[in-house]
C-alpha cells in the first residue's frame, strides 16, 4: 500500500 | 534504511537522552519549556497511534514506544516530581502553546494526503511538530544562563529534522520515492526555525564560550 511508505518514518 | 535516516533517528534519541540525563542527574528542568514538551506528547500520541494497527518493523515499533514513553515521562517529571518541578521556569515559559494546536489541526483537515482519521492525525502531527519548538526557543532567549545540557538538547533536536531532509532527498533520488510535499515542507519549516539558534550555538562552541542568545 502506497500510504505506508511514509508511515515507516518516525 | 539509509544513513541519513538512521543518523536522524539517533540524533533525535540522543536529544531525549540528554534531556533525561539533565532531569535525572541535575534534578532540574531549568530552561526547559513544559509547553514544548506537552506539544511533543501530542505530536507523538497522534502520529504513533498506528503502532496498534500497522506493523512495519521491530525497530519502528520500539522507537515509537520509546518516544511515547519518554515524552510522557518528561512531562510527568516537570509537572509532578517534587524536586524537578520546583526548577521549572514557570514565569518565563509563557508562550500560549494552545494557539498552535488549532491552526495545525485545521490545516491538517484542509491539506492532507487522504481524508481519513489516520492521515489527518498523521498530517496534524507533522504540522504541529514543525512549530512545537517555538515555546522552547522563546524560553531560551529569555534565559540568562543556558547550561550545556539544555543547549545540546536543543541542538540535537534541531539536527534530527535537518538530517531527515537529507534522508528525503536520498529516498527521492535513489529509491524513486514519490513526491511528498507535506512532510518535506513541514520538515523544512521545522529546521529553518532553528537557524538562528544553530548560528549562536556553533559560534559559542567555536569560541568556547557559554551559549547566550541575544534578546
Amino acid at each position: 500500500e502506497e500510504d505506508n511508505e511514509e508511515h515507516d518514518e518516525l | 534504511m539509509n544513513v541519513f535516516r538512521l543518523a536522524g533517528d539517533m540524533t533525535h534519541l540522543l536529544s531525549i537522552m540528554v534531556l533525561l540525563l539533565k532531569i535525572h542527574s541535575m534534578k532540574s528542568c531549568a530552561g526547559i519549556s513544559l509547553k514544548t514538551q506537552e506539544l511533543y506528547v501530542l505530536v507523538f500520541a497522534t502520529r504513533y497511534l498506528d503502532i496498534f494497527t500497522t506493523y512495519f518493523s521491530f525497530y519502528n515499533t520500539v522507537m515509537k514506544i520509546v518516544f511515547l514513553v519518554t515524552s510522557f515521562s518528561i512531562v510527568w517529571y516537570m509537572r509532578h516530581h517534587k524536586v524537578v518541578r520546583q526548577t521549572y521556569d514557570r514565569d518565563q515559559d509563557t508562550f500560549r502553546h494552545h494557539l498552535l494546536v488549532i491552526p495545525c489541526f485545521l490545516l491538517a483537515l484542509l491539506i492532507n494526503h487522504r481524508f481519513t482519521v489516520r492521515e489527518v492525525l498523521w498530517t496534524f502531527s507533522l504540522y504541529l511538530e514543525a512549530v512545537a519548538i517555538l515555546p522552547q526557543l522563546v524560553l531560551l532567549q529569555r534565559s540568562r544562563n543556558i547550561d550545556n545540557l539544555t543547549g545540546n538538547y536543543v541542538f540535537f533536536l534541531g539536527a534530527y529534522r535537518g538530517l531527515y531532509l537529507f534522508n528525503w532527498i536520498y529516498r527521492y533520488m535513489a529509491e524513486k520515492s514519490q513526491l511528498r510535499w507535506i512532510p518535506w515542507i513541514s520538515g523544512l519549516v521545522q529546521t529553518a526555525l532553528y537557524a538562528d539558534f544553530f548560528y549562536y550555538y556553533i559560534k559559542s562552541w567555536k569560541k568556547r564560550e557559554k551559549l547566550q542568545l541575544p534578546a
